[in-house]
């Protein structure tokens, strides 16, 4: 089973 | 005041079916490097960036940096009036709530514009560092379009494990498995039917296929595609929009649990 990571959890905001 | 006048205009209907269906309404921002939007999905899984720089169009006319808020499925609407051959001029006065597109024709005989209302977006821009990637694939789009299409009706998964050997996309579902290997093969005629791989270190990361297919969308901009990948990180996939610039997806991994 694998979950969905989204790109907040590799890039921060600007 | 903003005045762009690209010559191929065709590149810019190309850009908007590449992007609207990944992305509702986005902010594009406009400055003296060029024209250029950041914009996540809803899910927040997938992220486009659009780069068209400055020198690409004709005329360039950008007296501060502004961001203008728009609908893209009506901004294609739009885009779609417009003939393959024509010249596009995106207009904007300073203060406005809308945005002029004005389409001529190659022999000037047909000038059109469509004026379109622009909206406010609360956006967030990721700040996406330059790395070195691991791994990188540089191979036909038609190719990968036709892996993510292929895969897509075995499975909503693809394992995407790069070695020295090759890259290989794997998928698994109810009625079975697949797997496609490409190696580098770099003897080709022409160079855009080559499949080159880079590998510093092996890499292999799960994406969800619908998010791919979506990419593809980019595929009548670009004979190429390249993806590049670390790992535990998101993938790029680019189409480079001739010496112009490039549309870049970004999509956050599958994440074992």
């Amino acid at each position: 089973y694998s979950n969905q990571s989204t790109l907040s959890s590799f890039y921060g905001t600007l | 005041m903003l005045e762009l006048r690209l010559v191929q205009g065709s590149l810019l209907k190309k850009v908007l079916e590449a992007i609207k269906d990944l992305v509702n309404e986005a902010n594009f921002d406009c400055s003296s490097t060029g024209f250029s939007l950041q914009a996540m999905d809803s899910s927040h899984v997938a992220l486009v960036a659009l780069m068209l720089r400055s020198e690409g169009f004709e005329h360039y006319r950008c007296d501060r940096t502004i961001s203008i808020g728009m609908n893209l499925t009506n901004m294609a609407k739009m885009l779609k009036c417009a003939g393959n051959d024509d010249i596009i001029t995106i207009k904007a006065d300073d203060g406005s709530d809308t945005v002029t597109f004005m389409f001529e024709s190659p022999s000037q005989d047909k000038i059109s514009d469509f004026e379109m209302k622009l909206m406010e977006i609360d956006s967030e821009h990721l700040g996406i560092p330059d790395t070195e990637y691991q791994s990188s694939i540089k191979m036909p789009s038609q190719e990968f379009l036709r892996i993510c299409k292929d895969l897509s009706s075995i499975g909503d998964t693809v394992m995407i494990s790069v070695t020295k050997d090759g890259v290989k996309f794997t998928t698994s579902g109810d009625i079975g498995t697949a797997n496609i290997v490409c190696r580098q093969n770099t003897s080709v005629d022409e160079p855009e039917n080559a499949t080159e791989i880079k590998m510093q270190e092996p890499v292999s990361l799960t994406f969800a296929l619908r998010y791919l297919n979506s990419f593809t969308k980019a595929t009548p901009l670009a004979n190429i595609v390249t993806l590049s990948m670390s790992a535990d990180l998101p993938i790029v996939v680019e189409y480079k929009i001739g010496d112009m610039g490039y549309v870049r997806y970004y999509l956050a991994p599958k994440i074992e649990e």
